[in-house]
């Protein structure tokens, strides 16, 4: 049996028309995968440097891309988040894919001078996105 | 029919809505003013403008919250971890209006002894007090570098109602004060913590305070100079609020430092849990918990 053996090594391990590249895009990694982005904001862009005065630069940050077919635990996605896909896939096109949103934020201090020109320091709570997810 | 009134009910509320300015349906729905973040980001998202100017503060004093600003948080406005204290608010208040009792004695240390006003208007009802002080700024640089011993009197009156009658004495307050002060001071802290909390626990919007503050050098350290110098610094004193903000807009330091020691699997479940269990449900917890040991 050895030349059976040998021609069975022989052969590709996978079709020809099989390409890997795609199986990645397509199952596994799209190409602009949801990620965290930067935003860079100074308040006077918005005109809003008469009433915040510190900090001067603000980062909120913001989740953008497609999420992967299987998202299983990469992006502490619940199980939810394929049955979503494969409705959308398979069945009702209608019902939107899984989107790219924060799962974690993280706070921000601001010095702010109020109406009546008394001046105010203040830490909110989830004001810059930390960690993005797909829901 | 159902479907049908559902559908008349809708259009009669979109009815109602669309008269209503639309920043006004942006509001929490308990309708307090929440003074803060939100409705001045719901003011620009509506019409884009920030509303009336500002009144400008006093420009010490501004001074004064952009070191504690530095000291609090990173260039890029993230709040320092190695903070122990509690409080997620301060708030400082300049007199709105002063009236002078006594004329002061600048060669001898005396101050003027003055009626001053705070409007606190803009102290929710959410924000608990921790801490309060009174902040003198020295406006020179003054020459003494060495121990000053001041005596504080602080009197709290019930703001007039109205101009016949005299304010009502709410507090009377007298304390010394022992305060290191060199070169380098620009600033002298008053803590009227125990005199103001009750008062802003009680949610009072205005307090009036009557405040006469001797400053004479410590003769035991220095025999030789005259006791009193003369001291060209003091205006009115500003009023810092520390305050712990327990609305959820706020961020609670404790809360994440309690999480930070019990990763939970879920980070949504974080926020559903309470914050400390306490008594009965603490209890129940540990029940329950143990239930899951053993399941």
């Amino acid at each position: 049996g050895q030349e059976t053996v040998i021609s069975e090594l022989k052969k590709p391990l996978v079709p020809a028309s099989f390409n890997l590249s795609e199986y990645f895009k397509r199952f596994l990694f799209p190409q602009n995968e949801c990620a965290l982005h930067d935003f860079r904001l100074s308040f006077s862009q918005l005109k809003w440097e008469n009433w915040i005065v510190a900090p001067h630069r603000y980062n909120p940050r913001y989740c953008k891309g497609d999420c992967p077919r299987a998202v299983g635990h990469r992006y502490g996605s619940p199980v939810h988040t394929m049955v979503q896909n494969i409705i959308y896939e398979k069945l009702d096109s209608s019902v939107p894919r899984p989107s790219c949103v924060p799962a974690k934020y993280s706070p921000l201090s601001v010095l702010t001078i109020e109406p009546d020109g008394s001046i105010a320091y203040k830490e909110y709570e989830d004001m810059i996105a930390t960690k993005c997810t797909c829901r | 029919s159902q479907a049908s009134r559902g559908e008349a009910q809708i259009a009669a509320s979109a009815e109602v809505e669309s008269e209503v300015e639309p920043w006004s349906l942006l509001q929490p729905v308990d309708g307090r003013d929440r003074s803060g973040l939100l409705p001045p980001l719901f003011k620009v998202l509506s019409d884009g403008r920030l509303g009336a100017p500002r009144l400008q503060p006093d420009s010490r004093a501004l001074h004064y919250m952009k070191t504690l600003y530095k000291a609090f948080a990173t260039k890029e406005g993230i709040p320092k971890s190695n903070r122990s204290h509690l409080y997620n608010t301060v708030r400082l208040f300049t007199p709105c209006a002063q009236h002078k009792q006594a004329p002061g004695d600048q060669t001898t240390g005396i101050l003027p002894s003055v009626d001053l006003l705070f409007n606190l208007d803009r102290v929710t009802a959410a924000e608990h007090l921790l801490k309060s002080v009174l902040l003198y700024t020295i406006n020179n640089s003054v020459s003494f570098s060495s121990a000053v011993k001041c005596v504080c009197n602080l009197v709290v009156k019930e703001p007039k109602s109205s101009s016949k009658t005299l304010p009502r004495v709410l507090h009377s307050f007298t304390f010394n004060s022992q305060f290191e002060l060199g070169k380098k001071h620009k600033w002298i802290e008053i803590d009227v913590t125990t005199l103001l909390q009750p008062l802003v626990a009680s949610n009072k919007r205005s307090i009036l305070m009557s405040i006469n503050l001797t400053c004479t050098k410590d003769q035991l350290q220095h025999p030789s100079q005259d006791g009193l110098f003369n001291m060209t610094f003091l205006v009115p004193p500003s009023l810092i609020l520390y305050l712990n903000d327990t609305s959820a807009q706020a961020y609670h330091r404790w809360y994440s430092l309690y999480y930070k020691r019990r990763p939970s699997q879920d980070p949504d479940q974080e926020r559903s849990l309470h914050a400390y269990p306490v008594g009965e449900e603490a209890a129940e917890d540990g029940k329950s918990s143990h239930h899951r040991r053993r399941r």
